[in-house]
């Protein structure tokens, strides 16, 4: 039988580095 | 060069505090040489890059996103303390790029370039539509709403007579039709009654600048002139130190950095004088 690699570090939604936060509203 | 491992650059978050104190450090840099308009705070971190530096330190190579905030540069008021300009005023906002050394925990700007540009008519539209829209400044209606509202200004004064520095902004309101402008002022050599000649007047060596808003309305055969006008804390005269170890005094260059050049602590504190609303 064939068995599937497990993978790891999939745990949560990966946030991108970049652009940051908007700290007012965007033009 | 000697040959060795190629430069890479290092990827930060946008959001890591390093980046936000860099970006914090390219605000400063923009509003201590900002000589016209308005001051800006940090809106979004668009990109950062940093780069090792030879023989020491660190650049960081960002782009940021600013607002424009309703302090006139002249206002001594720091900008954490300003207010930013919203959409339904017709916002502005910057772009900027920066290279900034962090060398021994110190930070340096090498490179700024910033363009800003308002918010689009249709933008504006979308969340107002019958917000007023900023207008040029060279406008007939502009220019005569600034020299209106000047002129009243001074009519009500009792001693200096205030001078033109320049226009700020500038809207066209449909109803009632009217024409909103900000400008910003300085205080001259002549007094206000007694001038014939305003060109004849001179800025004073102690700066003393102020900042107006005013509404001309429109109505028939007249119009009527709102102005209200906040007079900031005068800029001392400073001395500046010569090659020979004597202290010579000028007056204080041009609108650099006001919020540093205003007195130190010890002294009274920097409250502004609000003057009118006068109509």
């Amino acid at each position: 039988p064939v068995v599937q690699p497990g993978v790891a570090g999939a745990a949560g939604p990966v946030v991108p580095p970049c652009p940051g936060r908007i700290r007012y509203f965007k033009v | 060069a000697p040959h060795g491992p190629e430069l890479t650059y290092r990827q930060l978050n946008c959001d890591d505090p390093e980046t936000e104190q860099v970006a914090q450090v390219a605000v400063d840099y923009i509003n201590s040489h900002l000589l016209q308009g308005y001051k800006h705070t940090l809106n979004q971190i668009d990109k950062v890059k940093v780069w090792p530096r030879r023989p020491f330190g660190e650049i960081f190579e960002l782009e940021i996103d600013t607002l424009e905030t309703t302090c006139h540069v002249l206002d001594p008021t720091p900008v954490a303390n300003c207010t930013v300009r919203q959409l339904v005023e017709h916002a502005v906002e910057g772009d900027c790029d920066f290279r900034v050394l962090k060398q021994d925990g110190q930070f340096s700007v090498t490179f700024a370039k910033c363009d800003s540009s308002p918010d689009s008519a249709e933008d504006v539209r979308k969340v107002c539509p019958d917000c007023p829209l900023l207008a040029p400044f060279n406008h007939s209606r502009v220019v005569h709403a600034v020299e209106a509202a000047l002129a009243a200004f001074n009519a009500q004064s009792n001693g200096t007579y205030f001078q033109l520095v320049e226009v700020s902004r500038a809207q066209f309101v449909p109803l009632p039709v009217s024409t909103r402008v900000e400008f910003a002022v300085a205080a001259t050599d002549c007094v206000a009654k007694e001038v014939t000649d305003p060109a004849k007047c001179n800025p004073l060596a102690e700066k003393q600048y102020g900042f107006c808003k005013a509404t001309v309305t429109e109505k028939v055969g007249q119009e009527d002139v709102a102005v209200t006008c906040t007079l900031f804390q005068t800029q001392p005269v400073v001395p500046q130190p010569q090659p020979d170890g004597t202290d010579v005094v000028v007056p204080t260059s041009a609108p650099v950095d006001p919020a540093a050049s205003v007195s130190p602590p010890a002294s009274p504190p920097a409250a502004s004088l609000v003057v009118g609303p006068m109509v």
